[in-house]
């Protein structure tokens, strides 16, 4: 997955991703693709949740699936979350639930909860960074006023790292692909290195969502795990999703 | 560049969305959180459930490469429901299960599988 929180010159904030799964879970030698990413993109779909007839809340999603992954409360913050991997895993929590140690949260339905209940960036912020969890995971977080865009960097009990946007860094956006940002990806997997070569070829005043849709387009930040981009903006409410295709040659993910 | 890692220049004019790295637009649901879990989702869980049978199937296609005997899928169909969730949602997901035509373990392998797959 690549995740991207960026900043214009006018402070308007953009958010889009990639969502990649599937990997290693059944290659199709004939039609070069992964048998997952194949079957979980007809069950794209994009949900506008509705109380009194009023969008609480929208997200894209796979049918069937509960949790969130990708959201928008439109107009106060934006929500995405990339795969993380250590070794304190999912496998641990999961066996702590079985166990009966109930007192973490299953991921994407913290990030549903968050969607559902949080009334600000800042409150969203504090939730994801701070309750604890079965597996770890990246949260990649937008606002609704300049300089609010950040990747939570998390472990199954706290909050590693938060990396935020920083104008007066020059830090106009926040790229997370699912390596940490103070590690080097691992040179086979390496999707950020192109991800930030092409935001920063784009400039902060050309940033827009067709840009950033443009960024999600190139290969290997597109590849043959991509399922779906989704591009949200906070101050307009919108949330598009496209199902995506990697046309050959193209990485594997 | 044609050989790995296939990296390219960067790409522009790509939206809106067309060529053959688009496949389609993504249709749009609402879930009306003013009704019981049992009708929130059954226009989308209906329109969708052959593709979501045919998901769960491939996932249970690569269980039986794994555990020939089918001891893993009986492990998912029978176990994981009674030890994995907690009541709020698994209502919701019992109402989606209600709709008869797949495992109420299978959806809940599905909606917890961000934490199995690090495994």
């Amino acid at each position: 997955c690549t995740s991207i929180v960026a900043e214009d010159n006018k402070g308007n904030l953009f958010h889009g991703r990639n969502l990649d799964f599937g990997l290693f879970m059944g290659w199709d030698v004939k039609n070069k693709s992964w048998i997952i990413s194949e079957k979980l993109k007809p069950l794209v779909v994009n949900l506008d949740f509705k109380r009194n007839n009023q969008t609480v809340f929208k997200s894209t999603n796979f049918a069937g699936y509960v949790g969130m992954l990708t959201g928008i409360k439109p107009h106060i913050f934006t929500l995405t979350m990339n795969e993380r991997f250590s070794l304190d895993g999912g496998y641990i929590g999961i066996l702590e639930w079985i166990l009966g140690k109930r007192d973490g949260m299953w991921m994407s339905f913290l990030t549903r909860s968050v969607l559902e209940n949080a009334h600000s960036y800042e409150e969203a912020k504090t939730r994801l960074a701070q309750t604890k969890l079965l597996a770890p995971a990246y949260f990649i977080l937008g606002g609704n006023q300049t300089g609010q865009g950040c990747i939570i960097t998390r472990s199954r009990l706290l909050s590693i790292d938060m990396l935020e946007i920083d104008l007066k860094l020059g830090r106009w956006y926040v790229l997370e692909t699912n390596y940490d940002h103070w590690e080097e990806p691992l040179f086979l997997d390496d999707r950020r290195t192109p991800g930030m070569k092409c935001m920063n070829q784009t400039t902060q005043k050309n940033i827009s969502l067709k840009t950033m849709y443009d960024v999600l387009s190139t290969k290997p930040v597109l590849n043959k795990l991509t399922t779906y981009t989704t591009l949200m903006q906070v101050s307009e409410g919108k949330l598009e999703s496209y199902i995506r295709d990697c046309p050959n040659p193209c990485m594997p993910w | 560049q044609f050989i790995p890692p296939y990296t390219e220049d960067c790409r522009t004019e790509m939206y809106p969305p067309n060529g053959p790295t688009f496949r389609g637009a993504v249709s749009w649901y609402t879930v009306d959180l003013d009704l019981p879990p049992s009708k929130r989702w059954t226009a989308l869980i209906t329109d969708k459930k052959t593709d979501l049978v045919n998901m769960i199937q491939a996932i249970k296609d690569l269980a039986y490469a794994f555990v020939p005997s089918g001891r893993l899928i009986e492990l998912v169909d029978i176990t994981l429901v009674s030890v994995i969730f907690p009541l709020t949602f698994s209502l919701n997901l019992y109402y989606i299960f209600l709709i008869p035509f797949c495992n109420l373990g299978e959806v809940v392998l599905f909606n917890i599988f961000y934490e199995v797959f690090t495994v």
